[in-house]
């Protein structure tokens, strides 16, 4: 989920 | 990191690059759309909201910056360049893009994956992304002649949308838990847009024509 890897792309 | 992605973020990198060169060598941005390029500095603007609060590595933290950079830059020279302006196809442009914005707004705050600032304002960004293209669309399809760079910059952007998508079907299957939806919709959305695009760019290709997008 979005907390686990943040907004990792561009 | 994986090579989709990386190829991705490549062409979305040259696709700027080629407007940048065509805005700043030959000194003209006709056949580019200044609503769709405002439109990209506001994406990059709401969803870069985290650049100096979230590291996550040098390479995003570069590329955010280059393209938070070229976007306002890109901006700057077709409003206020002496000579750039000139060549602006003013009177073509007319896609009321303020429209795009306010329904994305509406469906950021009720659809997102967190109620924060900065989570309904990274969900505005892909809403907007998906259909920020669209002026730049409408434009191509009034001008007659549509020259190389204008051409390719589109192509490239469509080309940066589908390698996205491979991207993602290889992290569904190599990252656990990794399930989008928000992202991955806006993006299909956003791809599907340059079909057309695609279709009439690789007929020209094709039959060594200039591009010419039916009305």
């Amino acid at each position: 989920y979005l907390d686990d890897y943040g907004h990792d792309e561009l | 990191m994986n090579i989709f992605r990386l190829a991705g973020d490549m062409t979305h990198l040259f696709s700027v690059l080629v407007l940048l060169l065509k805005i700043h060598t030959i000194k003209s941005c006709a056949g580019v759309s200044l609503k769709t390029q405002e439109l990209y500095a506001l994406v990059f603007a709401a969803r870069y909201l985290d650049i100096f609060t979230n590291y996550i590595s040098l390479y995003n933290t570069v590329m955010k910056l280059i393209f938070l950079g070229s976007s306002f830059s890109i901006v700057w020279y077709m409003r206020y360049h002496k000579i750039v302006r000139r060549s602006y196809d003013k009177d073509q442009d007319t896609f009321r893009h303020y429209f795009l914005i306010l329904p994305c707004l509406l469906l950021a705050l009720l659809i997102n994956e967190k109620f924060t600032f900065k989570e309904v304002m990274w969900t505005f960004s892909l809403y907007l992304e998906a259909v920020a293209i669209l002026p730049q669309l409408v434009l191509l399809q009034r001008t007659r002649n549509i020259d190389n760079l204008t051409g390719q910059y589109v192509f490239l952007l469509g080309a940066y949308r589908a390698l996205y998508i491979l991207n993602w079907v290889y992290r569904y299957f190599t990252e656990p838990h990794f399930v989008h939806w928000i992202t991955w919709v806006s993006g299909l959305v956003q791809t599907l847009l340059y079909a057309d695009f695609f279709y009439y760019y690789f007929q020209s290709w094709k039959n060594n024509q200039k591009l010419h997008l039916p009305a």
